[in-house]
């Protein structure tokens, strides 16, 4: 933070766009602008209304060279915007210097990633030394489809303004439809569901919205992280994931895409569409995955039904899919996130854990999805 | 001619390097100073804090990687104190 920690005194945000650049259409900076102020009221209790007329509390403008404030800009390259820290009058407010090539994309200098950066001030941060953070000083061009604040960032803004009001909404809808979950999951709600659940390396990863809760088996206590921290290309708000213990590799999957990670590193050829596994045209998404270690099968669960893939012969084998229920009695038809361990496949469906025998084909025991958790 | 143009290239450098620290790290304004200064106690030591804080090698000196970084594009708000 700045030095005297300035922050606002209030949670809504009034912000105004005071004039626009040449380079880019009025829309795709308004939506720029929009999303970079979206990136921060996604972690904390702060909204933000836009004025087209009088003072607002962030007014942000384009200017080139000395602007009246006597922190000239110096044309093409170095310095591209600066923003001052929460206050009235030009406090909170951020300037563009228009000599620069403000683009949508990673050609020139892209609007969002630096106005994202520079509301960052506007809000109270300083400039991290973390070069991961949004908030390290230089310009780099970031895989802008997966943008994601770091761990960094997050504790920052929230050491200023706490993080956002919890989020009651743990439906699993399609990529194409998620809505902005804001809020920061609690392990110990009692309501808690998970979107995915893999082993990996020995340790347990627990999947929810933008975060993970990796559970060790020397430290009870689970560990709570961004998924961005570990693989800062993979989306969040993942459908599902399990790990193949002799590829040393855990599969992820949102939408109709997956992913391949072994230890930190994002495998490359990925991702890659699910249809390549086998599954027909009209499968746009898979709720959970489950890998049998012992007999190198792999299960998909998409809604009441689910998929076998053999990974001796890496392909989807005969008979599927099944009805859940009949293979997997006592077993909530629609589940969220699976994996095995001890012997034992364990089914999330919302806030409940099923521990199925598949020797005895039935349920041995029904808990709180959280109770890995040390709830 | 060569030396000739080895100097000029290092005067452009402690040019970079000087707007660079007074911008960022509050070096004060001394153009002469600075220059003159270039190896002393204070001029080092603002070009440590600053090589620790983009993370590069600290050496206190302007080398390559530290020019490197130093010229690339960045917000205007300096890395240490504020606005005056």
């Amino acid at each position: 933070t700045f030095p005297g920690t300035p922050k606002w005194r209030k949670t809504h945000l009034t912000y105004r766009i005071v004039n626009y650049t040449p380079d880019l259409p009025r829309d795709a900076v308004d939506s720029a602008i929009e999303r970079a102020l979206k990136v921060w009221e996604e972690v904390t209790p702060l909204t933000f209304s836009r004025m087209y007329e009088g003072e607002a509390d962030i007014m942000i403008s384009f200017a080139v060279g000395e602007h009246g404030d006597f922190y000239s800009f110096d044309g093409p390259g170095e310095s591209l915007a600066h923003a001052y820290p929460p206050g009235p009058g030009f406090y909170g407010d951020v300037h563009f210097d228009d000599d620069e090539n403000w683009t949508e994309d990673a050609s020139g200098t892209n609007l969002f990633i630096v106005a994202a950066h520079e509301l960052g001030h506007s809000l109270g941060l300083s400039h991290s030394d973390n070069t991961e953070a949004l908030m390290y000083p230089l310009y780099k061009s970031t895989d802008l489809v997966h943008f994601r604040l770091s761990q960094d960032d997050v504790d920052g803004i929230q050491s200023l303004y706490g993080p956002p009001p919890a989020s009651s909404d743990d439906t699993q809808v399609p990529m194409e439809s998620v809505p902005p979950r804001p809020g920061t999951p609690a392990k110990c709600d009692p309501a808690l569901s998970f979107d995915a659940v893999s082993t990996l390396r020995g340790e347990v990863l627990f999947f929810k919205d933008r975060y993970l809760w990796r559970r060790t088996q020397w430290n009870l206590e689970p560990e709570f992280h961004l998924i961005s921290t570990f693989w800062p290309s993979l989306p969040s708000y993942l459908d599902a994931a399990y790990e193949v213990n002799r590829k040393d590799t855990v599969f992820i999957f949102k939408g109709n895409q997956f992913w391949a990670v072994r230890g930190s590193e994002v495998q490359a050829g990925y991702p890659r569409s699910i249809h390549t596994l086998g599954f027909p045209p009209t499968i746009r998404k898979i709720d959970a995955a489950l890998s049998d270690k012992d007999k190198k099968k792999t299960y998909f669960f998409v809604e009441d039904k689910y998929w076998r893939f053999d990974e001796n012969c890496q392909s989807m084998e005969q008979g599927f899919p099944r009805l859940i229920a009949d293979d997997f009695p006592g077993v909530e038809p629609k589940v969220d996130a699976a994996f095995q361990a001890f012997g034992f496949f364990y089914f999330f469906s919302g806030s409940s854990q099923f521990e199925f025998d598949p020797n005895a084909r039935m349920v041995t025991q029904i808990s709180k999805s959280n109770s890995w958790l040390q709830c | 001619y060569t030396l000739k143009r080895a100097a000029k290239e290092e005067d452009i450098s402690m040019d970079l390097a000087r707007k660079y620290l007074e911008n960022y790290y509050n070096l004060p304004k001394d153009v002469k100073k600075f220059v003159k200064r270039k190896d002393s106690g204070s001029v080092v030591k603002k070009i440590q804090e600053m090589q620790k804080f983009l993370g590069l090698e600290v050496t206190g000196k302007l080398d390559s990687d530290t020019l490197d970084v130093i010229s690339k594009p960045r917000c205007g708000v300096p890395d240490v104190g504020h606005f005056s």
